[in-house]
């Protein structure tokens, strides 16, 4: 389904990928992720009870600035950047913020909302 | 159909709530839809008790043995208008404020009850059809694919690829006509959606996703809640 639908949404509109360079933040140094680590504590209130884990953290903070810039090519009418889930995995993401039953398919004896008319 | 609908305009939205470290999504979608139409049915916006599905609903799916609301380890909104239902309704968020735990016993007072459910049904896969329950029935419980969500930060979002593996449940409280894809070079019409973490995430607290091709599988389950008018305080 992936790819039916990177295929439709080809077929639908013309994509033209943005090829200006300048936005790599993580390549200078005043402004790279320790810089941001540190934005995001201080925003967000984290703290982290020990080095190791504030290092781990570290890690998986800079593994979600690639995400969000991977988010950002793939999704570039949205901003994409750091956010209170920074310092998550994404399964731990999953995990502790997502809780919709996924096994679960509605009922087959769900109620149907009746068609409504829609073009008046 | 208007070509632009925001149910937050017409005051059926309670403000961003925040679920904490816990996956009760599920019911912060199903209060949401209830209050939307408990003020349809009332004409008074009240902000309703997650914590009451959290800690006593554990309807389970008769197609699916096992599989039963849960508190912090996830449900369904549909399992959870039903027990509803049968539970009589939901109490006000003071009567019974959120603590972003499953830990504790249900503490529900039916006389207590300020919102029920009278019906609820599903709405078919079909855009237009989402648009007209939207308007005509108040803000929809509608599940999604969160994976963009954990980066988003505002405007449309509108992935050229996105799974549609159902794994948040959210609020769908109207939609747009023009939100501006530069790099597609044209306007976007899109959906609004109300998430629950808070105001500091998204756009407010709010999510917008585009129209048009099921992106991550916002169209897929839908659901729509009729509410009846109680006497209790």
């Amino acid at each position: 389904s992936l790819e039916e639908n990177s295929v439709l949404s080809a077929k639908s509109e013309p994509l033209i990928r943005q090829v200006v360079g300048g936005a790599d933040n993580l390549n200078d140094p005043r402004l790279g992720a320790e810089h941001h680590f540190e934005l995001f504590k201080r925003r967000f209130g984290k703290s982290y009870k020990s080095q190791e884990e504030h290092d781990h953290r570290f890690k998986v903070f800079r593994a979600n600035l690639r995400r969000a810039r991977r988010h950002q090519s793939l999704d570039p009418s949205a901003t994409h950047g750091v956010t209170q889930f920074s310092d998550l995995t994404p399964a731990e993401f999953r995990r502790t913020f997502l809780g919709l039953r996924s096994r679960l398919r509605l009922p087959s004896d769900a109620n149907k909302a009746p068609i409504l008319p829609t073009d008046s | 159909l208007p070509t632009d609908f925001d149910w937050r305009d017409r005051g059926a939205v309670a403000a961003v709530k925040n679920q904490g470290a816990c996956g009760s999504c599920w019911s912060f979608s199903t209060t949401g839809a209830l209050e939307g139409a408990n003020f349809l049915a009332t004409g008074k916006l009240v902000s309703l008790s997650e914590q009451q599905l959290v800690d006593c609903d554990h309807e389970c799916d008769p197609e699916e043995p096992g599989s039963c609301d849960s508190g912090c380890n996830g449900g369904l909104m549909n399992s959870a208008f039903e027990y509803t239902l049968k539970a009589g309704g939901l109490m006000r968020e003071e009567d019974y404020p959120y603590t972003g735990t499953d830990r504790g016993t249900c503490k529900f007072d039916k006389s207590k009850i300020v919102a029920s459910v009278a019906n609820f049904s599903v709405v078919s896969l079909d855009e237009e059809q989402i648009a007209a329950n939207v308007v005509k029935n108040g803000p929809l419980a509608v599940a999604i694919n969160a994976v963009f969500m954990q980066t988003y930060v505002g405007g449309v979002s509108c992935p050229y690829i996105c799974s549609k593996r159902l794994d948040h449940g959210v609020l769908l409280v109207g939609y747009g006509s023009a939100g501006y894809a530069p790099i597609r070079m044209k306007e976007k019409s899109y959906w609004i959606i109300k998430n629950s973490w808070g105001e500091n995430w998204g756009e407010n607290g709010y999510y917008k996703i585009c129209r048009g091709r099921n992106i991550c599988g916002v169209d897929s389950m839908v659901s729509t809640v009729a509410a009846v008018q109680t006497t209790s305080q």
